[in-house]
């Protein structure tokens, strides 16, 4: 019965009305159904949450979702009514914050395993970095060439990943794609993916990429990664390859 | 389809809205806020079965065709009160990893419940 099914509601007990816990099984049923839903054996245990500067930065950036007066966040619903097909495979998006690497010019990120997914493939993964202007901008450059490279790949410990040449007028956001390869390290079994930022005109041209900064300052424009990712059941890939 | 009033006990639909903040979940989801965890209960009696939902529509069509001729293959069959209209939702919670996640998930909420 607890399976997750095409029913939803099969998967909520009958209930009596009268009995006072009818409530309680009623809402730890609502619980496992959301969790079965979302491929997750138990709640996530959160022990440090993203900085909400941070967190309403990424999703205004990606429109994926706006803050209330309430100051709730409120997302776009998928618009589909109606017996939706199931389909065998669940898109996702993910945001991935920075975490601070071994060295300064290196950023760290993880992304978890989901609960009984087989594969997950990496349709598209964009690095969103912020570039702050000093005030002793030297205005005679107008772009700068930002580099990614994954460290630990490549001849001499590094792979280029990406390279963007971006425009400094003000301190802003760019996005960066990450390259198929850098991609792969994120379907498999780790889910990590270690980068060095550099950017050898920055220095001159009074601009510096906001990477992992130890202190709060900058928490609101620590860099993400958004990865648009498909879970499928190993079944249905080799079923597609075929 | 019906709504559950308390009043009917054939097949309707009972809405159940939960506030992740009631239950302790509004640190791990971002957005929504709650959750409609609407189900489906009552009785099916034989002269409803497969008689809502315009998506059964041709299912009724066969029953009643065979009950005018007295002989139905489906007169033994005990239909279910189950959702006959489902609705996707969208969510946007945090992972084990802290990370982000929106996910758009079908067949999420319940909007209209009829006998199978």
């Amino acid at each position: 019965e607890g399976l997750v099914s095409d029913c939803p509601s099969c998967s909520l007990p009958r209930l009596q009305e009268t009995a006072p816990s009818a409530e309680s099984q009623l809402v730890e049923a609502v619980k496992e159904h959301i969790l079965n839903m979302l491929h997750l054996k138990e709640r996530p245990n959160i022990t440090h949450p993203v900085p909400r500067a941070a967190l309403l930065n990424a999703l205004k950036n990606l429109h994926v979702g706006k803050v209330r007066d309430d100051g709730n966040v409120e997302i776009e619903e998928e618009a589909s009514s109606g017996q939706a097909l199931r389909e065998p495979e669940q898109t996702s998006e993910i945001i991935s914050f920075a975490e601070a690497g071994p060295t300064q010019d290196v950023v760290h990120f993880q992304i978890a395993m989901e609960g009984g997914r087989d594969l997950t493939l990496v349709d598209q993964a964009n690095i969103w970095l912020y570039l702050k202007l000093s005030n002793k901008t030297n205005r005679s450059r107008s772009k700068v060439t930002v580099r990614l490279y994954q460290a630990g790949q490549g001849q001499d410990g590094q792979a280029l990943v990406s390279e963007k040449q971006v425009d400094i007028k003000r301190s802003g956001w760019h996005t960066i794609p990450v390259s198929r390869s850098a991609q792969a390290t994120l379907g498999t079994q780790e889910r990590s993916l270690e980068l060095r930022v550099t950017c050898e005109q920055c220095p001159e041209a009074g601009v510096r990429p906001v990477l992992a900064e130890p202190t709060d300052k900058e928490e609101s424009h620590r860099p993400f990664l958004m990865l648009l990712v498909r879970e499928v059941q190993e079944h249905t890939h080799r079923i597609r390859k075929r | 389809g019906l709504e559950c009033d308390g009043k009917i006990n054939i097949c309707c639909r009972k809405q159940f809205y939960v506030n992740f903040r009631d239950i302790g979940w509004s640190d791990w989801i971002i957005a929504p806020i709650g959750y409609y965890g609407n189900y489906c209960e009552g009785e099916c009696p034989s002269h409803i079965a497969g008689t809502s939902g315009s998506s059964l529509s041709f299912h009724s069509a066969v029953i009643n065709h065979y009950r005018i001729r007295g002989y139905s293959p489906f007169n033994n069959i005990k239909s279910c009160c189950v959702p006959t209209k489902l609705r996707a939702m969208s969510m946007l919670y945090y992972d084990d990893e802290h990370n982000i996640v929106k996910k758009d998930i079908q067949n999420m909420i319940a909007e209209e419940c009829g006998c199978s």
